[in-house]
């Protein structure tokens, strides 16, 4: 994956950090301090599309899935999340309850073409 | 994303920096609410001192300690875990108790469970919490009873009874996990939990006004998968 930086137009990692102290979260969400929401952004060459390795990588589903809804993209690819993990939170539900709990694939560590 | 562009993404670096960023921020606060089925941010009315958490937490630590099997033994405390990755969402819940009536040799409390666990996760574990505070040598028998509203929710009924057996300041454990799970499937939110001593102790849960020995419940719980076909 690549990380977002200077000029590239290049499929990258976008790093954003949303910090619950200044939306005002800070009250009901006891840990972590903040989000860090990274996104992906950037252009696939269109080179990328299509390449026969692809078949074999997870990304066949998605591929077949706009194959089959939007025959013409076929000639374009996605930057999308290659890699992820939970995000961990301990905060307090509607009846002043503490929980703890782990939701599944939410920070995005790495980005590439489909 | 704007109409025309081809992913969510895209149409964001058209915009200007800020608008960048409400727009981000927006989406963080929507996803977050939505994994936790949460519909807004809760507003905090009673927060927990720190110290009834620290105790809670200390109290489950040592719990999980004493049922530890042997070393070399895996140590799950008797869950059916999942394998990390299965991107199943699991909960550890802490619920308080909040003093219900009471007299000089009964008490009530009541611990809340919000809609949210109703009805979309499986309760694999859930255990109470409660410090005795005896008055004297000797053994004092003390009645834990769990409640539930009956049918027409007007009154309670019996769903369990437990004799246990006090001889001096300890932590006592009950498993309440078929009462919470029968509880939530009913669509009621609140476990009650009568106790009541055979002598005039006074009050036989004096320590539930101290912040450090708070009775509370421990819940595990797990979202339910949707019924999956798997395609070979």
């Amino acid at each position: 994956g690549i990380d977002c930086s200077g000029d590239s137009r290049m499929c990258c990692l976008k790093e954003f950090f949303v910090d619950f102290k200044e939306i005002g979260w800070e009250d009901w969400i006891i840990q972590p301090e903040g989000y860090h929401m990274n996104y992906c952004a950037g252009l696939c060459p269109l080179h990328m599309a299509g390449i026969p390795g692809l078949a074999a990588s997870f990304h066949t589903a998605v591929l077949n899935l706009i194959k089959a809804n939007n025959a013409d993209a076929a000639v374009d690819s996605c930057c999308v999340p290659t890699q992820r993990r939970p995000l961990s939170l301990l905060y307090y539900d509607r009846d002043s309850n503490i929980v703890k709990t782990d939701i599944p694939d939410m920070i995005v560590d790495a980005c590439g073409c489909t | 994303a704007p109409k025309g562009v081809w992913c969510p993404a895209c149409g964001l670096s058209a915009l200007a920096p800020t608008a960048q960023r409400d727009v981000l921020i927006a989406l963080a606060k929507q996803s977050i609410l939505s994994k936790l089925h949460l519909p807004d941010r809760p507003n905090i009315t009673q927060p927990t001192s720190r110290g009834a958490l620290l105790t809670a937490l200390h109290r489950m630590r040592a719990q999980r300690v004493d049922t530890a099997p042997p070393p070399g033994m895996p140590h799950d405390g008797g869950i059916p875990r999942l394998r990390p990755g299965m991107g199943v969402q699991e909960y550890e819940i802490l619920s308080f108790a909040e003093s219900g009536s009471s007299t000089s040799r009964s008490v009530r409390l009541h611990f809340h469970f919000t809609r949210e666990l109703a009805g979309s996760t499986e309760i694999l574990q859930a255990t109470l919490y409660l410090f005795w505070a005896v008055p004297g040598p000797g053994t004092h028998p003390v009645i834990v009873r769990l409640l539930q509203p009956d049918p027409a929710g007007l009154n309670t009924t019996v769903a369990s009874e437990t004799r246990l057996e006090a001889q001096r300041d300890v932590w006592a454990t009950l498993d309440v996990a078929q009462a919470i799970q029968s509880l939530l499937g009913q669509g009621s939110q609140r476990l009650t939990v009568e106790l009541e001593v055979a002598e005039d102790w006074g009050s036989p849960l004096l320590a539930v006004h101290s912040d450090s020995h708070r009775p509370f419940v421990a819940v595990q719980a797990r979202a339910r998968t949707p019924h999956r076909v798997q395609r070979r």
